[in-house]
């Protein structure tokens, strides 16, 4: 790989000090060939993802100067409108696809910029002459050139404001939007090549290009005129519809983390159900736990966070997540306890970030995970196993959240959950417990209090 | 002109995203 | 031994009529005046002595406009379909460089210029300075365009076309005629996909045909390849074709020329698999060279 990546970095170097010669020389044609010729690297089969992205890079690189130059020229020219007119033509004169679709995007973007050039339709004709790239690597690499070049491109005026030539942001949200489904359909397509034997070595390469896809999210949360309502009712609908409909798990947890870590709280409290409704329909591979434990760890922090206005009154954040906690583990037959219990963990977590005076939520969630364990016949748990490290997590946080074990002992339910864990868990439960009241100075006044803990602990006392 | 293009079809999700056949 | 001339054929309007230029037989590139359709021809033959003070004497000076076609396997059977002449002098004695002017009026020329890989079609005047032996000639050519206008209502080209259970695409180009500095636009449609396509591109062939009846010889040439697609599409996908005539070496379509030859285009759609094997449709298309509108104040 690294004899193959040197090998096509030395043509692109050579080419490139051709082009900058010709570019001196404002002998622009001429120049567009040899970027035509150091572009035709990027046709390569040879390289792997990590490899091709080191050619990729460096080729940009170069491509750069030709998008520099031709802007700064343009200053000096009599008619620039008719001088990109006619190299948005000549590009396209180019043979081969891949190299004329990276000249038309870096042609393209300096003749947006020109004053009375065809904004919008430059924009809609730089997303769908990419359909010509069917290949999912090379297809992902331009498309993800695309987003990158026309970044500061998109329009971003609100919707009525007819003031930007490009149009508005309903524009720039189709021009994304597009684009963030090509993509997603090349990565989930990536998936299906190769043999079969090479399945772990292809989800790998897969997950090294996520964020190729995730860039066209990240450019939509950057929208400044991205309202509310234009993401409940377009982009979140869009999204969730291609995460779910590809049906492949890799597609799906990520795109949903990726919703969830780049679109604003306030996004996400609007548009709860929907997001919970989706999850459910995701596939029984996705870890789903990840990503209600990321959305819940998110607006756990949200509430609590210093100057945040908290969670609004008119939301039940909790009987919300409590709802669909349960239909996801009720859809999902197979779905490891382990699991299971890392989802109640998230609702504890919740439970006591965002309701911290009110235990019964918290209740609610002990009593019901210990029911789920008597379903299961899941007793006598040690502490090391996967089920046994997330009970252990999951008792452990209102006592670390709350850092005061009399209110800890409002969680009824608590005692119950700990008599599931072996002995040895048992144990190291009450030494926890002992130690964060030896720790905090939490002082026992009440002999209820007392009798509370000793029930905790009993496994150490006896 | 250097941007005409025809109507595309809409693909459809399950064509988007089924595996090759 | 004895004198001798040079002659010379100037053009009344060289310096001003526009110059194109022209593949030769042997590849390169040549620069000729262009004449239309119905243009006079006109201009001055220039004979000059080679050896001062020494007579040159001929039996007549004459200059033709010939149109012509010319088999290269049958190269001594040109066929004339234009041929005007005009006396320039009767025999006598050149004593010293003499010019003769020439005008052909509203001269038809019908067909365009064409130089191809088995049959070439040129326009030339022809000066022959008649002697006892041999005779003196020289020859010019000159480029003729042929311009065509055709309404801009067309009937798209929109076909489907499979191998059954294997491939079927629905092909569409914007237009069935085309002119020279047009732009095919088009797309593909895939209804079914059950090869692996590695990549798929447009062909331009140009087709020569020269003969006729069972004796057709066809001659294809590729003018141009463009890949419109890189990678393997799924069911439902459309790949978008622009593909701009003007970067490429073409001239209009030519049927039947003098009963002698046709020069016929077409869009030729390939599809690669990953095996390397094609799959093709074939799809004629009419080139013209657009008649420009004359500027109007």
């Amino acid at each position: 790989q690294e004899k193959f990546l040197d090998q096509a970095l030395k043509a692109v170097h050579q080419e490139s000090f051709e082009m900058k010669r010709c570019l001196d020389k404002t002998q622009y044609v001429e120049a567009f060939k040899h970027s035509a010729i150091l572009l035709s690297e990027l046709r390569t089969s040879t390289l792997s993802p990590k490899f091709y992205y080191r050619l990729y890079v460096d080729i940009v690189n170069e491509l750069s100067h030709l998008s520099t130059t031709l802007s700064h020229d343009n200053s000096s020219c009599e008619n620039p409108l008719a001088r990109f007119n006619e190299f948005y033509e000549v590009v396209q004169y180019a043979g081969n696809i891949i190299p004329r679709l990276y000249l038309l995007i870096s042609v393209g973007v300096v003749y947006f910029k020109i004053e009375g050039s065809p904004r919008k339709e430059i924009l809609k004709d730089l997303v769908e002459m990419c359909r010509g790239v069917q290949h999912p690597i090379r297809g992902l690499f331009l498309r993800n050139f695309l987003i990158t070049m026309t970044k500061e491109l998109l329009p971003d005026t609100p919707v009525g404001d007819d003031s930007n030539p490009a149009g508005n942001v309903a524009d720039a949200i189709e021009i994304i939007i597009e684009n963030f489904c090509e993509m997603n359909k090349l990565w989930v397509r990536m998936q299906h090549q190769g043999p079969s034997r090479e399945k772990e070595k292809r989800e790998k390469e897969r997950r090294e290009l996520r964020i190729l896809v995730g860039t066209n999210l990240v450019r939509l949360s950057q929208l400044e005129n991205l309202t509310l309502e234009m993401y409940r009712n377009t982009v979140l609908p869009r999204v969730l519809e291609q995460a779910v409909s590809c049906r492949e798990p890799i597609s799906q947890e990520y795109l949903m983390e990726c919703v969830i870590q780049v679109f604003s709280d306030e996004f996400h409290l609007a548009t709860l159900n929907e997001f919970l409704d989706a999850c459910a329909e995701l596939s029984p591979e996705v870890r789903i736990k990840n990503v209600l434990g990321a959305l819940i760890d998110r607006l756990a922090i949200y509430a609590t966070a210093e100057g945040s206005p908290g969670i609004p009154e008119d939301i039940p954040l909790f009987d919300i997540f409590s709802k669909h906690a349960g239909e996801v583990i009720g859809s999902r037959e197979g779905m490891p306890p382990e699991d299971v219990i890392a989802i109640q963990t998230a609702l504890v977590n919740l439970a006591t970030k965002c309701y911290p005076d009110n235990n019964s939520y918290a209740n609610t969630v002990f009593g019901s995970t210990a029911k789920v364990l008597k379903t299961l016949n899941i007793t006598g748990v040690a502490p090391n196993s996967n089920v046994g490290r997330e009970l252990m997590k999951m008792i452990k946080m209102p006592i670390e959240q709350h850092n005061d074990i009399i209110k800890v002992l409002s969680i009824s339910e608590l005692s119950e959950l700990i008599k599931t864990l072996n002995y040895r868990g048992r144990c190291l439960i009450g030494a926890f417990i002992i130690n964060n009241i030896l720790e905090n100075g939490t002082q026992l006044k009440e002999e209820n209090d007392v009798n509370g803990i000793f029930e905790l602990v009993e496994t150490l006392i006896f | 002109a250097a941007t005409q293009r025809l109507v595309t079809k809409r693909q459809t999700l399950d064509e988007a995203y089924a595996p090759p056949a | 031994w004895g004198q001798q001339i040079d002659i010379y054929i100037k053009f009344a309007d060289e310096d001003t009529r526009k110059k194109v230029q022209i593949r030769n037989e042997e590849g390169r590139y040549e620069e000729n005046l262009l004449y239309f359709d119905g243009e006079s021809v006109s201009g001055e033959i220039a004979i000059k002595l080679r050896k001062r003070n020494q007579k040159y004497e001929h039996q007549g000076i004459r200059v033709d406009f010939i149109g012509q076609i010319e088999v290269y396997y049958d190269r001594g059977n040109t066929y004339d379909f234009v041929s005007l002449s005009k006396d320039l002098a009767r025999p006598g004695e050149l004593y010293e460089d003499t010019t003769f002017p020439f005008f052909f009026s509203n001269v038809t020329k019908s067909y365009e210029s064409y130089v191809g890989c088995n049959v070439k079609l040129r326009y030339f005047i022809r000066v022959t300075v008649s002697r006892r032996i041999t005779d003196v000639v020289k020859e010019r050519d000159v480029v003729v365009h042929s311009l065509s206008c055709y309404p801009d209502t067309d009937v798209n080209l929109k076909m489907e076309v499979g191998i059954e259970d294997c491939l079927h695409i629905e092909f569409e180009y914007n237009r069935s005629r085309y002119h020279l500095k047009d732009i095919i636009v088009g797309k593909i449609y895939f209804l079914l996909v059950r090869i692996k396509i590695k990549y798929m591109e447009i062909a331009i062939i140009r087709r020569e045909s020269v003969g006729s009846g069972p004796s057709v010889y066809n001659e294809n040439e590729n003018i141009a390849k463009y890949e419109i697609m890189d990678g393997a599409p799924v069911k439902g996908e459309t790949i978008p074709i622009r593909l701009f005539l003007a970067g490429y070496e073409l001239g209009p379509t030519m049927r039947d020329i003098g009963k002698r030859f046709s020069v016929r285009y077409f869009l030729n759609l390939v599809l690669v698999d990953e095996e390397d094997r094609r799959y093709f449709k074939q799809q004629e298309i009419t080139l013209y060279r657009k008649a420009e509108l004359p500027n109007r104040r």
